[in-house]
Order: C-alpha cells, then sequence, then structure tokens
C-alpha cells in the first residue's frame, strides 16, 4: 500500500459526505447504495464514521462528470480513465469524481463498471491512501471486475487504511452510515440495530481467565469461537489467533449465536440464534433461510438451543437444551427416536447445561462457563478438564 | 506481425501521455539531445513497468502498452 506524500488524513473520526449528482446509468436508490456500502468497506476497519448531507459542504463529495469538469485532471471518454478522488484536505480535498462516459453498473458486468467496486477504490484516495502494486488489491490502479456479493476488503489494504488511522474501536463501529434529515449539521448516528447488551463493549482478552462462548464450530479446517459480536479464530495457516466480527464474514446475520456446528462433507456450516437458523458455505448464506428450529423436529417447548455438536463420523448431530440432548440423523434428516435424554446419562461428568460444543481430532468439547470437558467420541467418556480457552496457547 | 510505422508513432505518443499523467514524465523541451529525452522516458516505463510486476525492459514492448491501456484509476501511481 501508499499513502500521498505527508500522509494527507482526515483528523477527525466523523467524516461527513455528499453526493452531489447522479448518473442516469443506474437507479438513484443503487448508487446510494454502492457509496454507502463503499464507505461501510473502510468504516468497519477503522474508527472512521461516515455520515450523509443532502445540503451544505461536506468533507466528500461526490460528482459524475465528462470531459473537462472544473478540475485539472479532464476526463477522457470511455475506457482510459475512470474516476479520481483527492487526498484528505479542505475545499476539493476528499472529493471523488466519476466519468460520466462510463456505463456504471450495479453488478459486475463485462459491459460496464461496478461502481460500488470504484467507488470504494476512490474513497480510499479520499481517505489518503495511495496506490497498491499489490495485485489484487482495491487499491491497485486498474480495474478488475469481480463478484461483490461479499466483497471483503484485501489485507493489503486493511494495512494501509490502518496505518492511517488505526483499527476500529472495540465495540464494534456502525458500519452503515444513515441517511440524514437535511440539516446544517451532522447529528449523531443512530446505534446498531443488534441488542448491546450481548456485546461486551470491550472484546475479552483472548486469555481472560472467565472468558466464555456463546458458540464454536469448525469451518474448513479453521476453528470460529464466537462471543456478542467477536469472532476467534484459529486456523491451521497462520499462528496467531485472529479477531474479527461477525458482520466482517456475514454482514446480514445478527450478533449473538446460541449454536452452530459443521457439515464438513457439505461444507455447510449451521448457526443457531432463538428459534431460527442458517446455512452458511463460506461467506455465502444458503437461499431459504433463516429456518424455524422446529423444522429440525424439536418440540415448540423448546424456544432456543444451547449448543450443537456434529459426529462427523455417525453423521449424528448432537443438539443440547438444558440438561437434556437430541440427537438428529444427517442421512434421514430427522431426529432420532428416544430422545431427548440427559446429557449426564451418555455423557459421564457432564450434568450442566452447556454453552458450545466442538468436535475436533476425534473428541467433543463441551463447554460451560470458563470449563470445557473433552470427551472421547467413541466411547463418551470424559478424558479431562482445561479452560475454556486453552484454544488460545495462553 | 511488425507493427506498422503509423501505429507505432501513435502507440509512442499514447505512451508518453500515460507516463506523464501516472509516472510524473515530463519531457525536456529545452534539450538538445533527442537521445536524453527517450532514456529519460525509458526509465519511466522501467518505473511503470516495475509498479505492475511486468519483466522490466524499459522498451514499449506489447504487455506494457496492454497494461497502459487497461480502464484505471486517474490518480498518479507514483508522486512527485
Amino acid at each position: 500500500y501508499s499513502t500521498f506524500p505527508r500522509n494527507p488524513r482526515w483528523r477527525k473520526e466523523d467524516v461527513t459526505y455528499r453526493i452531489l449528482n447522479y448518473t442516469p446509468d443506474m437507479l438513484q436508490a443503487d448508487v446510494d447504495e454502492a457509496i454507502a456500502k463503499a464507505f461501510q468497506l473502510w468504516s468497519s476497519v477503522t474508527p472512521l464514521r461516515f455520515t450523509r448531507l443532502y445540503s451544505g459542504d461536506a468533507d466528500i463529495m461526490i460528482s459524475f462528470a465528462a470531459g473537462f469538469h472544473g478540475d485539472f485532471y479532464s476526463f477522457d471518454g470511455p475506457g482510459g480513465t475512470l474516476a479520481h478522488a483527492y487526498p484528505p484536505n479542505s475545499g476539493i480535498g476528499g472529493d471523488a469524481h466519476f466519468d460520466e462516459d462510463e456505463n456504471w453498473t450495479k453488478f459486475a458486468t463485462p459491459e460496464g463498471y461496478n461502481l460500488f467496486l470504484v467507488a470504494a477504490h476512490e474513497l480510499g484516495h479520499s481517505l489518503g491512501l495511495g496506490h497498491s502494486n499489490v495485485y489484487g488489491a482495491l487499491m491497485y490502479p486498474i480495474y478488475m471486475s469481480r463478484d461483490t456479493r461479499n466483497y471483503r476488503l484485501p489485507q493489503d489494504d486493511i494495512d494501509g487504511i490502518q496505518a492511517l488511522y488505526g483499527p476500529p474501536r472495540e465495540s464494534p463501529a456502525s458500519p452503515e452510515p444513515t441517511e440524514m434529515i437535511p440539516t446544517e449539521a451532522p447529528t449523531e448516528m443512530s446505534p446498531r440495530e443488534e441488542p448491546t447488551e450481548i456485546t461486551p463493549l470491550e472484546r475479552p482478552k483472548d486469555c481472560d481467565p472467565h472468558l466464555t462462548f456463546d458458540a464454536i464450530t469448525t469451518l474448513r479446517g479453521e476453528i470460529l469461537f464466537f462471543k456478542g459480536s467477536y469472532v476467534w479464530r484459529k486456523s491451521p495457516y497462520f499462528s496467531e489467533i485472529e479477531h474479527d466480527t461477525i458482520s466482517t464474514f456475514w454482514p446480514s446475520l445478527a450478533a449473538g449465536f446460541d449454536a452452530a456446528y459443521e457439515i464438513d462433507k457439505k461444507d455447510r456450516v449451521i448457526f443457531f440464534k432463538d428459534n431460527q437458523y442458517w446455512a452458511v458455505s463460506g461467506y455465502n448464506i444458503q437461499p431459504g433461510f433463516p429456518k424455524p428450529i422446529q423444522n429440525l423436529g424439536f418440540p415448540r417447548s423448546v424456544k432456543k438451543i444451547d449448543a450443537a455438536v456434529h459426529d462427523q463420523n455417525a453423521k449424528k448431530t448432537y443438539f443440547f437444551v438444558g440438561n437434556m440432548y437430541w440427537s438428529f440423523d444427517e442421512n434421514t434428516q430427522s431426529m432420532e427416536k428416544r430422545y431427548p435424554r440427559k446429557i449426564e446419562a451418555d455423557f459421564q461428568g457432564i450434568g450442566q447445561a452447556i454453552d458450545a460444543a466442538l468436535q475436533k481430532n476425534g473428541h467433543f468439547y463441551f463447554f460451560h462457563g470458563s470449563k470445557q470437558y473433552e470427551v472421547d467420541i467413541k466411547n463418551k467418556k470424559l478424558v479431562r478438564i482445561m479452560k475454556s480457552n486453552s484454544w488460545f496457547d495462553c | 506481425f511488425p507493427v506498422a510505422p503509423e501505429k507505432e508513432k501513435e502507440d509512442m505518443q499514447f505512451a508518453q501521455k500515460y507516463l506523464e499523467n501516472f509516472y510524473d514524465f515530463k519531457e525536456e523541451k529545452q534539450t538538445l539531445f533527442k537521445s536524453k529525452n527517450i532514456n529519460h522516458m525509458a526509465d519511466k516505463i522501467r518505473e511503470m513497468q516495475s509498479f505492475f510486476g511486468l519483466e522490466v525492459t524499459g522498451e514499449l514492448n506489447h504487455k506494457t502498452l496492454d497494461m497502459m491501456k487497461k480502464p484505471r484509476c486517474g490518480i498518479p501511481d507514483v508522486h512527485a
């Protein structure tokens, strides 16, 4: 990544923007959405918050223009230069201009240029980033069409913008700019929709002895630990525990999962929250979800579940509710008869409710508070008791 | 096949404009030595080739010209 000479950046966290005009190529609502999504990319990895204004002067003024448009860099007709933007400063500083002679599109199509992708790149300049020579980085100067449905900011761009502004504050920054009533002065942004009390204000430290988890699952060889909106990610591909938020991977899923498990043969992870469950494949949420948990065969009296774990060999999934558990046969897609049963009846030494469950290396790991119980899957015998965060090499 | 002479001149002018826009190339009008300008431009071509991970030759070859013709952002890649 690179920055401009003397590293110009905004000396404040609340930055305003205004869309001055629109391209006839797209619906105005789609232009608004593309720009808002572009800002969200940057706000989700920095302390910055973006507020849209409808009148007056904003830090970042966004406009579409063709040919000569009043600055020293005239546009050049279709192709060639698509857009440009100025580094942070007063006046034209921060402003982003898009060449109206291009065909702007909402989706990545060969016929046009995806406004979200180009806007995200130009806003990088508006925030102080220069061009990157890392192929595939958002700040790479050449336009590259790609699927933007689950677009994630590449690491080089995250490193660059955090070199200028630092990481997001501990409590998740509000990723979406809110629509403002035209006023002269920006007003406070509305908080995000999720109930914040389930998310500790600060991410608990990895080695906090009291650390507990809402849900834990494997995912393509990694292990994801969930607490509120926070995710600890343990991967065989990198040595450090990586910290993310749920919205980084699945922006449309609310924080605070109850349970999660992976069916690795189908490359599918199932998340549970209250009386609903979702299926995801990597970053993609499968169509047709969420579904009510009753679809799985739970009685109406079960409003939510505590934990879930999948036994790859037996092709069975165990669901834990209070001190009882159910067994779901993945082949027949139905709950097994003679359930629910008492957990303790089959898993010796585990008599209390379970927060989360994990299946790894031929063992189940049942988490309750700050303890986890390692159980041999075959004989269901308790092997040992460890701290819940022993996976973090504390 | 070899490029037609007229096309070649056109390509050179396109490349010069590209390097002026994005690699801070300034043609030295005052210089008496044409070769100095050509060397200066070759330096800039090398800089652009290095940025994009192309083979660094200083020559306006096909791949380099191809890269110059891709749609892109109007901000320079290097800053004066």
